[in-house]
């Protein structure tokens, strides 16, 4: 896993 | 995106819409619950803080934007715009709001995707997004005559959540790492607390009978 959670929701 | 995500997004847009139409327009907020507003806008503040640090897309960007300023507009006009604030039901809107404020950041303290403070907050902003309803629904409770347009705000934040829901199982199967947990399990529990609104909300609409909720 990188180091940023991706959240593209909102 | 999928299409339940964007028909979840534009059913969110549309449920800010509507309110705006009935404080802007109609200058009043009659039924609306102010303790909810103030949550949803300590929600979205907590949750796009990444807002000019990590860029998505532009669609992100501007509906982000559109959420911030909305949400925060509404309480200021209900706080202090001279005539809107006056058809306030302060009476009837009596949830101890604040006391959801600490368990939910106490919560993402303890569960998170990773201990940081960007994704703290935004555990946070999960979690409380899921129990802001919660005064609303109580002053529409004590309502006697909820208007048309009171009751479509409820309905249409209601079924952004359904959709949520079905853009998360379509991205379950169609996505190979899509799993996020807190964001599931609070987006459940956020659209449970709507059945019992939804149920009244449909059997008055099928009716043809003004809604009302049973104390």
């Amino acid at each position: 896993r990188s180091d940023t959670v991706e959240h593209d929701e909102l | 995106m999928n299409a339940f995500r964007l028909a979840g997004d534009m059913t969110h847009l549309l449920s800010v819409v509507v309110l705006l139409l009935k404080i802007h327009t109609i200058k009043s907020c009659a039924g609306i619950s102010l303790k909810t507003q103030e949550l949803y806008a300590l929600v979205f503040a907590a949750r796009y803080l990444d807002l000019f640090i990590h860029f998505i897309s532009l669609y992100n960007t501007v509906m982000k934007l559109v959420f911030l300023a909305s949400s925060f507009s509404i309480v200021w006009y209900m706080r202090r715009h001279k005539i809107v604030r006056r058809t306030y039901d302060k009476d009837h809107d009596t949830f101890r709001h604040h006391f959801l404020v600490l368990p939910c950041l106490a919560l993402a303290l303890l569960i998170n995707e990773r201990f940081t403070f960007r994704e703290v907050m935004w555990a946070f902003s999960i979690y409380l997004e899921a129990v802001a309803i919660l005064p609303q629904l109580v002053l529409l409770q004590r309502t006697r005559n909820i208007d048309n347009l009171t009751g479509q705000y409820v309905f249409f934040l209601g079924a952004y959540r359904v959709l949520y829901i079905l853009n998360w199982i379509y991205r379950y199967f169609t996505e190979p790492h899509f799993v996020h947990w807190i964001s599931w399990v609070a987006g459940i529990v956020q659209t449970l607390l709507y059945a019992d609104f939804f149920y009244y909300y449909i059997m008055s609409w099928k009716n043809n009978v003004k809604l009302e909720l049973p104390a």
